[in-house]
């Protein structure tokens, strides 16, 4: 309650600032002990500097991801999930491909190209991950990346992304396909819905014109 | 939701961190470095009432005590958490293991009235 005003609900006067500041201190070490089931904090007798640990917790981190990657051996859930409509995938990277319809041969002036993507949220935290635009080269056996976009994703829903550059680039050297890369943090399975219903399957809209012939009259 | 700025008296959310440093819990707890203890205070007057609050049975035990201390409040409305995430805790437990836990529902992201 502001000050001099009485709390409606506990019936009690206001309390001055500093004795607020105490109640709430209070308050919050309570509600961490009471939710860790803890009578009271515990005691270390002999603290690991924070900077140790965190080092520590930084290498066993780093010492799990190589184990698991060594040659020759897979985790569980780095086997490749083969999808319809998806060439491969490990738990880490899922690539979408869109193909262009004839429409779009001739290659056409893009006025505007937006991926649309319905995202699956596991947990109410922040998600990243990065968006990536591959193109293939000449031989279509490589791809670079025409672009990358990062984003923090935090709940479920449909997000847009511009890709109008990439598909005009794609066009002007003939290709007629697009294929977007989505590398997410290991624990989030899949971020796009699985089964890919219709309803929430990704697309891309694109809004072109078609170039008219330049014609020139000679007198 | 609304954030608490300057001398607004209406429903809104005040941010109040609590440094573990201060408090000496900073040796046990490891991460975060602090807890956002927010809380929701303000008035909820009728026009704003009905603005989705956090549960009819939170806000049906917050009117009985009203009622309770002060029969003739006229209050319908509370000026309650609407959005809530997990406080997450890396720490020492009594035996020295170390501990990671999510605990749900513990910083208030942001409030609104019943």
């Amino acid at each position: 309650a502001a000050q001099g005003v009485w709390c409606p609900a506990c019936g009690l006067a206001a309390l001055a600032p500093t004795m607020q500041r105490d109640v709430l201190i209070a308050l919050a070490k309570q509600s961490i002990l009471s939710k860790l089931r803890l009578p009271d904090r515990p005691n270390i007798t002999q603290p690991t500097s924070r900077g140790a640990l965190l080092t520590a917790l930084r290498r066993m981190r780093a010492q799990h991801t190589d184990t698991a990657i060594s040659p020759g051996m897979l985790r569980d859930n780095s086997v490749p999930h083969l999808r319809p409509g998806m060439e491969s995938s490990t738990s880490r990277s899922v690539r979408l491909h869109f193909r262009f319809t004839r429409e779009l041969a001739g290659s056409p002036e893009i006025l505007q190209a937006t991926l649309h993507l319905f995202w699956a949220v596991p947990s109410p935290r922040t998600h990243p991950v990065t968006v990536r635009l591959l193109q293939p080269d000449a031989t279509g056996l490589n791809v670079t990346v025409a672009s990358e976009t990062r984003l923090e994703v935090q709940r479920a829903g449909w997000a847009t992304l511009d890709v109008g550059r990439a598909v005009q680039s794609l066009i002007g050297e003939g290709s007629q396909r697009l294929t977007v890369e989505l590398e997410v943090a290991e624990d989030w399975q899949s971020p796009l819905l699985a089964g890919h219903r219709d309803s929430h399957r990704p697309f891309v809209a694109a809004q072109a014109r078609v170039r008219t012939p330049h014609r020139v009259h000679r007198r | 939701g609304i954030d608490c700025s300057g001398d607004s008296r209406m429903c809104c959310r005040k941010e109040f961190f609590v440094d573990f440093k201060e408090i000496g819990w900073e040796d046990w707890i490891i991460q975060p470095e602090g807890y956002h203890m927010n809380y929701c205070a303000g008035l909820c007057p009728l026009h704003m009432a009905g603005i989705p609050g956090l549960a009819a049975s939170f806000h049906t035990a917050v009117l009985n005590l009203i009622k309770a201390n002060n029969a003739d409040a006229a209050v319908d409305s509370c000026c309650v958490p609407t959005q809530r995430r997990s406080l997450s805790l890396l720490y020492y437990d009594r035996d020295g293991n170390i501990v990671k836990t999510d605990i749900p529902d513990m910083i208030v992201d942001a409030c609104g009235c019943t």
